[in-house]
Parts: structure tokens; C-alpha cells; sequence
């Protein structure tokens, strides 16, 4: 299993919505 | 440039590194009906609350050791899961390790008796980044780890029966809580936990962790305070016995996607929805952790959220890889076999043999062509360069695609990893195979 670490993740916006069951992405978030 | 591989990104190889100092903390003002917004700082930064709590920040021989313990404790709960999947409620075999939690399902105790398996094998949550939450009424206030590979919160609690680990913040006191209660045996609660034991009516639970740091306590209920948003009734570990890699922080924030979760308990309220941000190493600013349908920024892009691979953790469909603009031949089945798992205390990115090796290449030959010879390795980082003397290199981008077409340009703060100025490595590591 491949894994996103919090390195890749620095200033995205990472967005989880159970309902709709997605993932996003958001560049430039902090 | 998008075909020639030739796409650049500009680094300031300061940004690479730790920075000393912390701006002010902004006010909280996104919080409203149906919404709350934390701030995030990571563990050891200038903006932490537990800063000042340490002798000294960890070293990276000993971060991307404990990211090694954590990336090997969710591929074995994966393998666990998918064993069970595929053979209907397979038993989880125990371990060879002692299972120093010692709970026994269906009755007592914090006793040393190992019966715990380790091989449940959840990630271990010492992660990197931290939230302040506030527990109980009137509300305390506590600095734990927030982590998207586990489900259950809990937090160190007095009396302390067996043993407490060190923290900054006082121990939470569940006798100055007007609004405390222990989950009884009977509660349906009690069947969510994954562990769980009785003792006197009262429910336990047992969170035991890849490297063997556990908690184990009192399952319990009180007022959780988020930014200024009280979830009355929220379910969380009381922790009575507990040891660790979980630096001076009072506990952990389980954001899973399992009935524990606070994403799940506070889906009546929140829609089950949340979103976060981590700040750059070296900006003195904090990041953030919302709650509520409002959490999504506008130009987020999206993937499926892939929920068929079993409880807990976030797995997306990533499909390929982008250096320097050109994409990588990989065929898609070397990431769809294991899946992806989004997780928010991982440090390193870490991909099936043949896409690392797929990625290593490119990205070193891109170096070349920059003028950049490599280093020595460190640890799990193999590609690395020395940057002494420099204050700004162009290198080229990294880009993650997923499913549905979301893509992710690796911001500059998070292609490369700084062991030193004269030793920065590209931060992704291979997971041994393609097939795990």
C-alpha cells in the first residue's frame, strides 16, 4: 500500500467529505 | 515544457529548513453554526504550545525511523483487514511481540497479562503536527497529535492507575468534570471499539500501537470543545495506562473513518466533513483543521474517497506520476494493486518499487541536467544533493494524478527534505515492492 505522507501534503488544503465519500486537494491553502 | 520534462520550481533552500520564530496566533474566525476551525502547528515548530516542553527535537535519523515503524504498523493492519475481507472475519493472529496493554476482552483489567494482538497493527500516532482541543466542563484545554491513520481519541487521565508518559498540559481530571461518565459494558458504544474490555460495569479500551506504545483506560463521555463548538457526549479513551512515542503531547485526535472517530461522531453536526492544512517548515505561520460542509475550499479538486479496502483509513485511487511536467510510464496497476492511503502523520510519500524507481530516475536525471550531482543517502531517502552555498535551486516538479483527473503539484516545501543544507533529499521512499 502506497501512502501520501504530510510532506507531499504542505499548504494543500486536504478535504475529506464522508457523505460524498471524496478526497480533494487544494493548492496555496495555508 | 509540459512533454519536454523540462518544468521547473524555484526553491528557496532556506524554506527547506526550520524556522525560529512564530507570528502571533490569528483569531479563530471561520468558526460559525455549522463549522469550527483549529489551528495546526507542527510538534516541534516555533508556533507549538509544547515547544518549550522539550530538551530537544527528535533527530531525523530518529523521525524517519519512527515514520518507518508507523509506514510498516498500517501496512500490517491493511494486510490484517484485507486477510479478513477476503477469508469473511478471519481471527487476527497475535504477534510476536509482548502486548504490554494486556486487556482481556469480555473482562478486566490493566494487568501485564499479553493478550492484545499487535498484529490489529495500527498506525502509531506520534505524527508531527498538533491541535488544542478542550475536554470536560468547565473545559481544560489539551495538545494532542491529530491523526487520520486511527479512529479513537483518548487523552491521559488521573488517577493514573498503572502509568502516565510526561506531557506539558495537566493530566485530564475526570473528577472536575461536571459532565463525565464512563461508558457502561452494556452500552453500544462499547461494541465500536476494536479492544475493548469490562471492569466493575465499566467499559475499557485498549489502543496498542506498531511500535508497542499502547494506551489502555476507561472508555468514556464528556463535552469535547473544538474551536468554540462544544459535541457533548463525545466518546474518548480516559487513559490509565499509557506508554510511548507520543513526545510531551496529552493524547491523540482520532480523524479515521471508524464509529470512534470524531469525524464520525460529529457527522450529525458536520456532515462528515473536514478538511486541514500544514504549514511549510519554515513559515512562522499555523495551519488549520476545519470542520463542516464549509471546509472545502473552492478550487479544491477532487478524487473518490475508496472505501472497499476496510475501516479506518483513506484510500485514494492515485494513477500516475508527473516530473518535470512529463508523465512517468507506470503502468496504473503498480498503484492500484495496494491502493493509496491519504495520511496526515506519514512524513515520507511512500510508493510501490517500480513507481519510486520510475520516479527516482527521472528526477535525478533532471537534476543532472540542472548542474546537481547527488549525495549520500540518509536512512530511507536515497536521492539526495548538496545545496551548500546556495540559496535558491531550480529542480524540477512532482506531481501526483488520481482518479477523476485531481492533481496534486507538490508544493516546493514538499519535493525535497532537508537532513542539511548539504544534504537535501527527494522526500519519497519506495515501499519495497509493488504487490504489499
Amino acid at each position: 500500500t502506497g501512502i501520501l505522507g504530510n510532506t507531499q501534503q504542505k499548504t494543500y488544503g486536504v478535504v475529506y467529505d464522508l457523505g460524498k465519500k471524496t478526497v480533494g486537494f487544494a493548492p496555496g491553502a495555508c | 515544457a509540459g512533454s519536454s520534462g523540462d518544468e521547473t520550481v524555484l526553491l528557496n533552500v532556506q524554506s527547506l529548513l526550520p524556522g525560529r520564530s512564530c507570528a502571533a496566533p490569528q483569531e479563530n474566525k471561520r468558526s460559525g453554526a455549522t463549522s469550527a476551525r483549529m489551528q495546526v502547528v507542527h510538534q516541534h515548530g516555533p508556533c507549538s504550545p509544547l515547544a518549550d516542553a522539550h530538551g530537544k527535537p527528535p533527530s531525523h535519523a530518529e523521525i524517519l525511523a519512527a515514520d518507518q515503524n508507523r509506514v510498516e504498523s498500517i501496512q500490517r493492519r491493511v494486510a490484517a483487514t484485507a486477510g479478513k475481507l477476503k477469508k469473511r472475519a478471519a481471527p487476527v493472529q497475535p504477534g510476536p511481540k509482548k502486548n504490554p496493554a494486556g486487556i482481556h476482552p469480555g473482562h478486566s483489567s490493566f494487568s501485564s497479562a499479553p493478550l492484545l494482538p499487535v498484529s490489529s497493527g495500527r498506525a502509531l500516532g506520534t505524527g508531527n503536527y498538533v491541535v488544542t482541543l478542550g475536554l470536560g466542563t468547565p473545559a481544560s484545554k489539551y495538545t494532542v497529535v491529530f491523526d487520520t491513520g486511527s479512529d479513537t481519541t483518548w487523552v491521559q487521565c488521573r488517577p493514573c492507575v498503572v502509568k502516565c508518559y510526561k506531557q506539558k498540559d495537566p493530566l485530564f481530571d475526570p473528577a472536575r468534570s461536571s459532565t463525565y461518565a464512563n461508558v457502561s459494558c452494556s452500552d453500544s458504544a462499547c461494541d465500536d471499539l476494536d479492544e475493548s474490555g469490562c471492569t466493575g460495569g465499566h467499559c475499557l479500551y485498549a489502543v496498542q500501537y506498531g511500535d508497542g506504545s499502547y494506551t489502555v483506560g476507561f472508555f468514556a463521555r464528556d463535552t469535547l470543545t473544538i474551536a468554540h463548538d462544544a459535541i457533548k457526549g463525545f466518546q474518548f479513551g480516559c487513559g490509565e495506562k499509557n506508554d510511548g512515542l507520543f513526545g510531551m503531547t496529552a493524547g491523540l485526535l482520532g480523524l479515521g473513518r471508524g464509529k470512534t472517530s470524531l469525524t464520525v461522531q460529529a457527522q450529525y453536526r458536520y456532515g462528515g466533513a473536514f478538511a486541514y492544512c500544514f504549514p511549510a517548515l519554515s513559515t512562522d505561520t499555523t495551519g488549520y483543521l476545519d470542520f463542516g460542509p464549509g471546509a472545502s475550499p473552492a478550487n479544491a479538486r477532487v478524487t473518490p474517497m475508496l472505501t472497499d479496502n476496510g475501516p479506518t483509513f483513506y484510500f485514494v485511487g492515485l494513477t500516475g506520476i508527473r516530473v518535470g511536467g512529463k508523465q512517468l510510464s507506470i503502468p496504473e496497476t503498480v498503484f492500484s494493486t495496494g491502493g493509496t492511503i491519504v495520511d496526515s502523520g506519514t512524513v515520507i510519500t511512500r510508493l510501490p518499487e517500480t513507481a519510486y524507481s520510475a520516479l527516482s530516475s527521472a528526477f535525478t536525471a533532471g537534476m543532472a541536467a540542472r548542474g546537481f550531482k547527488k549525495v549520500a543517502g540518509y536512512s530511507i531517502l536515497e536521492t539526495c544533493y548538496d545545496f551548500t552555498g546556495i540559496s535558491e535551486a531550480a529542480v524540477p516538479t512532482v506531481s501526483l494524478v488520481f482518479k477523476g483527473g485531481a492533481c496534486l503539484d507538490v508544493d516546493e516545501s514538499g519535493i525535497l527534505y532537508a537532513i542539511s543544507q548539504a544534504q537535501v533529499c527527494l522526500a519519497f521512499a519506495s515501499i519495497g515492492d509493488d504487490e504489499s
